[in-house]
C-alpha cells in the first residue's frame, strides 16, 4: 500500500459520496447518467465476487462493501426514489455498444480462463468505458451542473492516482498487472478533455457548458 | 502478474 493507492481510493470514495449527497440534497438526479451508474454497479459486482471466497485485508473488505453499497444506493435513487427527475431522454447511449466488445474481450484476453477471473477481467474492461454514457450525456445537453463536474473530477483523479500507484509498484515491487494498467491508461485518457474544461472553466467559477 | 483471485487493488 502506497500513498498514491490510498489517495486514489479516497478520491474514488469521495466521488461516489459527492454524487450521492448531490442527489439526496437536491432530491434530483437531473444531468446524471443512470446508465453509467448501472455500469459501475455491474463493475463492482463482477469484480468483488472474491469477497465471498478470498480474504485480503480488513481495509480491502470494508472498501469493497462500501463501494458496492454506494453503487447500488445511487442506482436505486436514480431509478427508484427520484426517477421522476431522471432525464432518460438524454441518457441515450447504447449500452450494447460497450457491453458486447467488453464481454468479447474479457473472454479473449484474461489471466486464466476461469469464471471468477473472466468476471474480474470483464469488470476491469467495463470500468474503463463505464463513464462514456455520462460524458455522452454532457456533450448532448452541452452542460453540467458544477457539483456533477466535481464528481467527475474526483473519479478522474482516482484513475490518475492509480496510474501513479502502478508506476510506484513497478519500481518498488517489480509488480505490474498488464490488463489493469492498459485499461487504466485508456480510462484516464477519456477524462483528459474533461480535466481541461474543469481547470479552465469550473475552477474559475464558471459553469461547465460546451459551445 | 498476480494470478487467480489475488487482486488486492480496488
Amino acid at each position: 500500500m502506497n500513498v498514491f493507492r490510498i489517495l486514489g481510493d479516497v478520491s474514488h470514495l469521495l466521488a461516489m459520496v459527492i454524487l450521492l449527497v448531490k442527489i439526496w440534497r437536491s432530491k434530483s438526479c437531473a444531468g446524471i447518467s443512470g446508465k453509467s451508474q448501472i455500469l459501475f454497479a455491474l463493475v463492482f459486482t463482477s469484480r468483488y465476487l472474491d469477497l465471498l471466497t478470498n480474504f485480503i485485508s480488513i481495509y480491502n473488505t470494508v472498501m469493497k462493501v462500501v463501494f458496492l453499497l454506494c453503487a447500488y444506493v445511487t442506482v436505486y435513487l436514480i431509478y427508484g426514489k427520484f426517477r421522476k427527475t431522471f432525464d432518460s431522454e438524454n441518457d441515450s447511449f447504447r449500452l450494447e455498444f460497450l457491453l458486447v466488445p467488453v464481454i468479447g474481450l474479457s473472454f479473449l484476453e484474461n489471466y486464466s480462463f476461469t469464471p471468477t477471473e473472466i468476471l474480474w477481467t470483464f469488470s476491469i474492461y467495463l470500468e474503463s468505458v463505464a463513464i462514456l454514457p455520462q460524458l455522452f450525456m454532457i456533450s448532448k445537453t452541452g452542460e453540467a451542473e458544477t457539483i456533477t463536474t466535481h464528481y467527475l473530477f474526483f473519479l478522474g483523479l482516482y484513475r490518475a492516482l492509480y496510474l501513479a500507484n502502478w508506476i510506484w509498484r513497478y519500481h518498488t515491487e517489480n509488480f505490474y498487472d498488464q490488463i489493469a494498467v492498459v485499461s487504466g491508461v485508456v480510462q484516464t485518457i477519456f477524462y483528459c478533455d474533461f480535466f481541461y474544461l474543469y481547470i479552465t472553466k469550473v475552477l474559475k467559477g464558471k459553469k461547465l457548458s460546451l459551445p | 502478474h498476480k494470478n487467480g483471485s489475488e487482486h488486492d487493488e480496488l
